[in-house]
């Protein structure tokens, strides 16, 4: 709650109109990046909690850790461009099923995504990041690649779970 | 295999002779568009009096009414799979895009990438990008202005007086906060733009529509924040990435066609959170 409430307040910050429009001096500009950085942080404690509720594994021993990727806009996400096997809640925050792609930034060049819903694989493409995007500065990241697959019919209001395995290489590089 | 265009079964997308981006419907011929960037000459002054207010956080003001084009410089290069088919284009040092269809999906993606816009000439610069369609639009164009109600905008107009333009780049400039269209007066087409975010808007030639990108200015504009537009991170000016979706064509089905903009719109602003979770053992029943 108190997590929550730290989230309210700074959105209520958030709704100043210098805030909305972009009119704020760069001094209160980084002092709003800071705020929002760090309650969207704080509440992945929050989502994680919300998610073991909703998994009925509120009484596991084993703590949930869930992160968020607040860098995808750059294609950077530390949690997936490292990892060679993860798990991936997606959220519809529509009251409306929705489908969708998404997109991760990752390192390798082939994986298997795993819809537990379904119980089945799917579909997925690797597309190379955009090398004016890796030159961005102060983009501290690894990924090269991202992975592309769709979601098919997210409830409304509810998640999906993926995972995520990345495969050996099926090709041998050729020196050329 | 050597490829020179992406689109799917829908759009025939290429890079045409000049850089930009030309795209033509394949269902409906009488229907194509082209994307450009161009920028505007920030104005510049003591604003002591009126004439003399520079271009700032507050106010876009170009310097002129003329927009400068800029010289296609870079390269592209062509993704196609199973899922996405892509254009990756590198416009000048600093400007590139992506240019994007998925399987599936009837929008085309522009992810533009800007900055950081050199300053090194002491010019302040403010860059749009442009949709220029065969649609005859007739100086009217609609924006959602507050994200309420979707207001028909006419240019070079305002309904309840005669209007004079001097400034007339910055007088047709509208906020644009998810979506802007045009209409074809004498056939029902339509094409929708779909911004991440609010920005400015006109439409400044029939058939043609114009949203602000990114803008980087070295004078305050004496509005009140006292700064110049100019933000500096990483020791140089921002760099912003953003997307818009561009739906359009014909629209005799118009119910079906307003339900999937609606659609398109709700999918822009309420994207689906991604949580990360190391990989573990768990019940996946439970989870299912």
């Amino acid at each position: 709650i108190e997590n929550l409430e730290k989230f309210r307040e700074a959105m209520g910050v958030m709704q100043h109109h210098d805030a909305v429009t972009g009119t704020e001096k760069q001094l209160v500009a980084n002092d709003y990046a800071r705020l929002l950085y760090e309650n969207l942080v704080n509440n992945n404690i929050v989502a994680a909690n919300s998610i073991y509720k909703w998994a009925n594994e509120k009484n596991s021993t084993t703590k949930l850790i869930v992160s968020s990727c607040l860098e995808l806009n750059i294609s950077s996400c530390p949690y997936t461009e490292n990892s060679r096997q993860f798990t991936l809640i997606i959220y519809n925050p529509q009251s409306q099923p929705v489908s969708t792609y998404v997109r991760l930034p990752v390192n390798g060049s082939s994986y298997e995504v795993f819809d537990w819903a379904e119980d089945i694989s799917i579909l997925s493409q690797i597309v190379p990041i955009p090398k004016r995007v890796l030159q961005i500065p102060g983009r501290e990241s690894k990924a090269t690649n991202e992975l592309v697959f769709r979601v098919n019919d997210l409830p409304p209001l509810g998640y999906k779970v993926y995972e995520v395995t990345e495969k050996p290489n099926t090709y041998e590089e050729t020196p050329s | 295999e050597s490829t020179n265009f992406i689109g799917g079964d829908l759009y025939t997308i290429t890079v045409d002779e000049s850089g930009h981006i030309a795209v033509q419907y394949n269902n409906q011929n009488d229907m194509n568009f082209v994307q450009s960037f161009h920028y505007y000459e920030g104005a510049e002054g003591n604003n002591k009096v009126f004439e003399n207010r520079s271009s700032g956080a507050y106010i876009f003001r170009p310097k002129t009414s003329e927009i400068h084009d800029f010289v296609y410089e870079g390269d592209y290069s062509i993704v196609k799979g199973p899922l996405v088919e892509e254009i990756h284009q590198n416009v000048n040092q600093w400007i590139s895009q992506v240019v994007r269809v998925y399987k599936q999906e009837e929008r085309i993606e522009f992810e533009w990438l800007i900055g950081p816009i050199p300053v090194e000439d002491k010019i302040g610069k403010e860059v749009v990008t442009k949709y220029t369609s065969n649609l005859n639009s007739d100086g009217e164009f609609y924006t959602d202005s507050n994200g309420r109600e979707t207001l028909k905008r006419k240019r070079d107009y305002r309904p309840t007086w005669n209007l004079k333009l001097y400034e007339p780049i910055a007088g047709n400039y509208y906020p644009v906060t998810t979506k802007m269209y045009l209409k074809d007066k004498n056939k029902p087409l339509k094409l929708s733009v779909f911004t991440d975010r609010s920005q400015g808007g006109t439409s400044m030639k029939d058939g043609e529509l114009e949203l602000m990108l990114h803008r980087r200015l070295l004078n305050d504009d004496a509005f009140g924040v006292g700064e110049a537009l100019n933000e500096v991170a990483y020791n140089t000016g921002l760099v912003v990435r953003g997307i818009h979706y561009v739906y359009g064509g014909n629209t005799k089905n118009l119910d079906a066609f307003t339900l999937k903009e609606k659609k398109l719109m709700l999918e822009q602003t309420l994207r689906p959170t991604i949580l990360v979770i190391p990989f573990m053992q768990k019940n996946i029943d439970n989870w299912r």
